[in-house]
C-alpha cells in the first residue's frame, strides 16, 4: 500500500523491538562493543527525537525484571570503585575497565560518571581521557545524558549571589567543553 | 542472535525508507 504508512509502521516496529528487547538485552551480554555497534548501525536510522525517546524510557521497568535491576546495581557499584581509584598513573589501564563497563550498562555508568562530574572537577580530566574507548552508541546516549542533567529541575544555575554559575553547572560545562576539544 | 536480529531489522528499515525516496 502507501510507502509512507508502511515506512511509519517499520519504524514503530524498529521502535518497539529496540525499547522492549534489544537495549535491555545489552545490558545483560558481557561487554562486547560489536552489539553495540550493531544496535547502533540500526539506531542511528532514527531520529534523534526517536532515539532520545528509547534513552529515556531505558531502565523504567528494570525494576519488573531482577536480572536487570541487578546488572544495573553491579554496574553502577563498579563504575564508583573505579572512578575512585581514577588516576593519571592508571588511567589506560582503568580508561579501558570504565569503557568496557559502558558498553553493556552504558545508560547506568554514563549517568553515574556525569552524576560524579558534576561534584567532581579533578576528575574531568581522566574521565575525557578515559572517554576515547567509548562507542558511537556511547557517545549518542552521553549526550542524550547531558542533556537530561541540565534539563533536570529542582536546582540553580547559579549561586546565590545571581552572577557566578553554580559549581554543577560550571564542572558539566568544562567537562563537555574538554570533550569536545 | 542479538547482531543478527539488528541486522535484520535494520533492512527491513532501510527498505522501508527506500520506497519512500
Amino acid at each position: 500500500g502507501n510507502p509512507h504508512l508502511h515506512l511509519k509502521e517499520a519504524r514503530l516496529r524498529v521502535e518497539d523491538a529496540l525499547g522492549a528487547c534489544l537495549l535491555p538485552s545489552l545490558q545483560l551480554v558481557p561487554a562486547n562493543p560489536a552489539v553495540g555497534q550493531e544496535i547502533w548501525e540500526l539506531m542511528s536510522l532514527l531520529p534523534y527525537e526517536a532515539r532520545y525517546h528509547l534513552y529515556g524510557e531505558w531502565e523504567k521497568d528494570d525494576d519488573r525484571y531482577p536480572m536487570l535491576l541487578a546488572a544495573r546495581q553491579t554496574a553502577k557499584l563498579d563504575t564508583r570503585r573505579i572512578l575512585k581509584r581514577l588516576a593519571k598513573e592508571n588511567l589506560k589501564q582503568l580508561g579501558r575497565m570504565v569503557a568496557k563497563l559502558a558498553h553493556a550498562n552504558p545508560m547506568t555508568v554514563l549517568r553515574t560518571i556525569v552524576h560524579q562530574i558534576e561534584a567532581y572537577r579533578d576528575m574531568i580530566t581522566p574521565v575525557v581521557d578515559a572517554f576515547k574507548y567509548l562507542t558511537q552508541l556511547e557517545y549518542d546516549i552521553l549526550e542524550y545524558v547531558v542533556i537530561e542533567r541540565l534539563a533536570l529541575g529542582g536546582r540553580d544555575k547559579l549561586k546565590d549571589d545571581g552572577l557566578n554559575l553554580s559549581d554543577w553547572l560550571q564542572s558539566l560545562a568544562s567537562f563537555w567543553g574538554h570533550l569536545k576539544q | 542472535l542479538l547482531q543478527k536480529v539488528c541486522r535484520v531489522l535494520r533492512g527491513y528499515y532501510l527498505s522501508a525508507l527506500e520506497l519512500v525516496s
